[in-house]
């Protein structure tokens, strides 16, 4: 009989395009498989099987009409039928035949599907975090502007060597000292502005000279001209710089000085604007003998495009590269600064430079035309830069409107400002610049002040009054 | 005073400026080449001045005090979202920074010019002590004229101050240089 039922089913394969077992193996019934271990036995269930099976196997040859008469014999038409065919193999079920060792397989998709979803939204999350706050992949554009070519240079080649931005201007500052020595250097002062785009966050970092603890106002008055040294504040420039390369320094500070102290021991040429500047003031008598063995050699000022050299610059910076400020604001560089102003008839003094702080604030903005504008708080005059745009906001400025309106608009409204400016000043000697410049920013002054500047005709007198902002022969 | 201007590939903007007051500060330099600054010329001093107006008590000297300044780094950035334009100005020439920074605003934000048009327009100056409005060389002579047919005197002068910029648009990032500048220079890695 064995051997009868293996020769059916090859015939059957043999014919029929498609797997015979497919046919066949129609999930068994709970039921079925209940009546064949109870009552039934195994040996009638067998029976009732090969029947099928023989049944099946009379078919016709063709494939497709085989299977449809399968179908048709196996699956009743609708459940109400199925219960009336007593000789049918099939039985109706209140059970779900797919809830038994089905289940099993169905818990193992649900755990490698979890395991998809989870692996793919820690991926997600984990790129998404790389974009905001990983190093940028893409290394996309960048720029340096400076007053001098060759500095220029120096930001750029900072910027390819993966410094940061702060990087570059720290070594383009320093450069611009070197070489446009009549505008700024290590003896000055500034303020830096940054602003970080992806976090919208801005530090203005204030580095400006500070006034000598043993300064008089009268002394300075009556001898300013005579005694050059009164004019002296405490240098910041190192300091600020130094402070900025803390926080968002890239490259080693070391570095930084060390390629600013290149340009000065390589050389370089005179700028046009060094140049005019060493011409405007060659006649001067006041300037030191250093100063004119430096820029006046021989007696003749240095013409634009000549090749000059700053060995000593070179070897300041290297020596504010591996010794810090520290080298600058309570060292040998200190003493001879103070030696210097001293011999001047200022009043320079250690202490000083070891009260000398740099002040890290928060710029002052306004939102003009849909942009941020940011600029530094006093005793910079950003809250005037803030006052104008708040004003010209106001006004119907368009390329449809008679020029000459604008004209007037912008000139009153410059006038207003400066004068505002002229009434700020350092806010740590004196609360009330604080309260003075949150009333200046504010729209509803702005509107105030484009009212007078519009119901006047122009030219009209100042509406605002103004403080000098011009001291000595300046 | 002297500018420094970068927008690098990191997504930082900076602006520097950094001065000595006068050209060449007080003139005084040290054995190691160290110019040192006048800055005390910024601060306000009780009977300088020959004019109508008075000294600021705001801005008078005291020891440890920082005088007004002139100094505008300033930095523009879109007031919402991240896309839109990102501008870098900074300024030199004391009070007039002032002016003409406020004006090349005006040139890109209201007049949407680009950046290196709005640097070389012609700018002026209101002087608010001798009320005479100053105008550098690029200014236009029909502008001159209707200032000096309402009665304003007019000063021409070759340069009022230099304003150097650099300028976002999404990633395409430019350095522009003031024209008026020989020396200056702005580059941009592609």
């Amino acid at each position: 009989a064995a051997e009868k039922e293996a020769s059916q089913q090859s015939s059957l394969g043999a014919y029929s395009p498609v797997d015979y077992m497919s046919i066949t193996s129609f999930p068994r019934l709970p039921e079925e498989e209940a009546a064949v271990a109870g009552g039934g036995g195994s040996e009638s269930c067998l029976r009732s099987r090969k029947e099928e099976d023989a049944f099946l196997g009379e078919q016709e040859t063709d494939p497709d009409s085989f299977l449809k008469s399968a179908r048709l014999q196996r699956l009743p038409s609708s459940s109400s039928e199925m219960g009336s065919q007593d000789g049918s193999p099939l039985q109706e079920t209140t059970k779900d035949p797919f809830s038994g060792d089905c289940s099993c397989r169905q818990d193992g998709l649900t755990v490698i599907i979890t395991a998809c979803l989870t692996f793919a939204t820690g991926v997600t999350v984990a790129l998404i975090m790389q974009i905001y706050f990983g190093d940028p992949q893409i290394f996309h554009q960048g720029a340096v502007v400076t007053d001098a070519a060759r500095c220029t240079a120096l930001g750029i080649e900072v910027l390819n060597k993966q410094g940061s931005s702060v990087d570059a201007a720290i070594a383009s500052a320093l450069c611009s000292g070197i070489l446009n020595p009549h505008t700024a250097g290590l003896g000055g002062g500034g303020v830096m502005l940054v602003h970080d785009i992806r976090k919208n966050e801005s530090r203005v970092i204030d580095f400006q000279e500070t006034a000598p603890f043993n300064i008089q106002e009268e002394g300075l008055r009556k001898a300013w001209e005579t005694k050059p040294g009164l004019l002296v504040g405490v240098p910041g420039m190192a300091k600020g710089l130094h402070e900025a390369h803390l926080s968002y320094g890239r490259l080693p500070w070391r570095q930084l000085l060390g390629l600013a102290a290149d340009v000065a021991q390589d050389g370089f040429n005179v700028t046009h604007d060094l140049a005019m500047a060493i011409k405007d003031v060659k006649e001067q008598h006041n300037y030191s003998d250093r100063f004119k063995e430096i820029f006046l050699p021989d007696g003749q000022p240095l013409l634009p495009g000549m090749f000059m050299r700053r060995p000593d610059l070179a070897a300041l910076l290297h020596l504010l590269g591996s010794g810090g400020v520290s080298a600058f604001y309570s060292g040998n560089v200190t003493q001879e600064i103070i030696s210097e102003v001293l011999k001047y008839g200022g009043t320079l003094s250690e202490e000083d430079f070891s009260n000398y702080t740099v002040l890290v604030d928060n710029p002052v903005h306004t939102i003009y035309q849909g942009h941020l504008v940011l600029s530094p708080s006093p005793p910079h005059v950003g809250p005037a830069l803030i006052t104008a745009l708040n004003i010209l906001e106001g006004f119907n400025i368009t390329s449809q409107v008679a020029r000459d309106n604008i004209l007037h608009w912008i000139t009153e409204t410059l006038k207003v400002v400066l004068a505002l400016a002229s009434s700020l000043g350092d806010p740590f000697y004196n609360a009330s610049i604080s309260h003075s410049v949150e009333d200046m920013m504010s729209k509803s002054k702005a509107n105030f002040l484009r009212q007078q500047i519009d119901s006047q005709p122009y030219p009209s007198e100042l509406h605002i009054p103004h403080f000098s902002m011009e001291s000595g022969p300046s | 005073a002297s500018q420094v201007l970068v927008m690098g590939p990191d997504d930082y903007i900076v602006a520097v400026v950094s001065s000595l007051n006068r050209p060449f500060g007080s003139g005084i330099m040290t054995p190691s080449g160290i110019l040192l600054n006048s800055q005390m010329l910024d601060f306000s001093w009780m009977n300088e001045t020959e004019d109508h107006s008075s000294p600021s008590l705001m801005n008078s000297i005291q020891p440890g005090k920082r005088p007004l300044s002139f100094l505008l780094p300033t930095v523009v950035r879109p007031s919402e979202g991240m896309c839109g334009t990102y501008l870098c100005l900074g300024a030199n020439g004391g009070d007039k920074a002032l002016s003409s920074i406020t004006q090349v605003l005006v040139n890109v934000l209201t007049y949407n010019k680009n950046l290196s048009e709005s640097l070389s327009l012609g700018r002026l100056h209101p002087q608010i002590q001798s009320n005479i409005l100053e105008v550098d060389s690029e200014f236009p002579e029909e502008d001159i004229n209707y200032f000096t047919s309402i009665g304003q005197q007019v000063n021409k002068v070759e340069v009022l101050s230099l304003v150097h910029g650099a300028r976002r648009t999404n990633n395409f990032i430019i350095g522009v240089k003031d024209p008026r500048s020989m020396d200056a220079a702005g580059a941009t890695i592609l």
